[in-house]
């Protein structure tokens, strides 16, 4: 699954999922990636959030809505990342799977759990492009 | 950190990411909802991890089916599909329900014939690794599934299955661990 975040230089913003989803799924199902709040959630006040993982679980608890909100209540995006996780984890503990959520001034950052290490990508003017930053789960 | 204009996704999965970031400009005057749409096709023409787009994940039949969304931040506007069979393009399908419809989601047959009308191609998304894939779980007995309370017993059995009837013979099959990995995720 790819979950993506876009900013223009004027603070307009938009996001996106696009998935095969799980392998082997019964036929029909359906997972997080098209429900708005769950795979994906931007605001233009806000900032924005996507997440990957477990599309059954994730569609049931909208970490990507939980992370906007919680920066919506002044959280950074990793505060506001681990705070959606740890929400999914309080009904599903091996649950594994990652957010990352970016603030409207361009900050960003991510959560994972369950993973050895999760790698994300982000460009932008400072880090001269793209840049693939990986962080331990 | 701030910096704008900026893009960020999941995965490493940098081509998608370079392709929004043009799309975006050196100004930041590109359209967000375009960076995206461009960004993630990008990632379903390439196949990204064999997680995104046609020919990976196929479902029990072996068909792989596409959920794809796209959604403006300043209208909560959102355009979305699920369970889309025989189109690759799904996010642009779903810029399509966006831009042309308003309704959120459409999923499954239906969702293919509204992205017929809207001037995409039907294919088959089924490729040589998909049909491996699929062969080799049918002969691994069907193993792992996501199938529980129903028999035969889905941890060792292929179906078709039927429910439990009986309130004492149900029992939680799934595995309480977790099926998803860097290469098995929504």
């Amino acid at each position: 699954t790819i979950g993506m975040i876009a900013i223009d230089g004027i603070g307009r913003i938009a996001g996106g999922t696009s998935t095969n989803g799980a392998i082997n799924k019964i036929p029909g199902r359906v997972g997080d990636s098209p429900i708005p709040g769950s795979g994906c959630y931007v605001d233009a006040k806000v900032g924005g959030a996507a997440a990957t993982g477990d599309g059954d679980v994730m569609m049931r608890l909208l970490p990507a809505l939980v992370a906007v909100n919680s920066m919506r209540a002044g959280m950074t995006p990793t505060f506001a990342a681990q705070q959606s996780l740890e929400r999914i984890l309080e009904y599903y503990p091996d649950f594994s799977g990652a957010v990352v959520a970016v603030a409207i001034d361009g900050r960003y950052g991510a959560a994972c759990r369950g993973f050895s290490s999760f790698s994300y990508s982000v460009a932008n003017d400072k880090l001269g492009g793209v840049k693939v930053i990986e962080i331990k789960c | 950190d701030t910096s704008l204009p900026m893009v960020i996704n999941t995965w490493a999965f940098t081509n998608a990411t370079e392709k929004a970031w043009e799309v975006l400009g050196e100004a930041g005057t590109g359209s967000v909802l375009d960076a995206v749409e461009q960004g993630c096709s990008l990632c379903e023409r390439e196949q990204c991890d064999g997680t995104v787009g046609y020919g990976g994940r196929p479902d029990e039949n072996g068909e792989t089916t596409l959920d794809a969304m796209i959604m403006d931040g300043a209208t909560h506007d959102v355009g979305a599909v699920g369970a889309l069979r025989g189109i690759k393009d799904a996010i642009s399908v779903a810029r399509r329900v966006l831009e042309n419809t308003e309704h959120t989601l459409l999923v499954g047959s239906q969702a293919t014939q509204f992205a017929i009308s809207m001037g995409f191609k039907a294919e088959n998304l089924t490729t040589e690794s998909s049909i491996e894939k699929h062969q080799s779980w049918k002969e691994n007995d069907c193993q792992p599934n996501y199938w529980k309370n129903v028999t035969p017993d889905p941890s060792t059995s292929c179906g078709p299955y039927e429910p439990v009837q009986s309130e004492l013979k149900k029992r939680k099959s799934r595995s309480s661990e977790s099926r998803f990995d860097k290469l098995n995720h929504d």
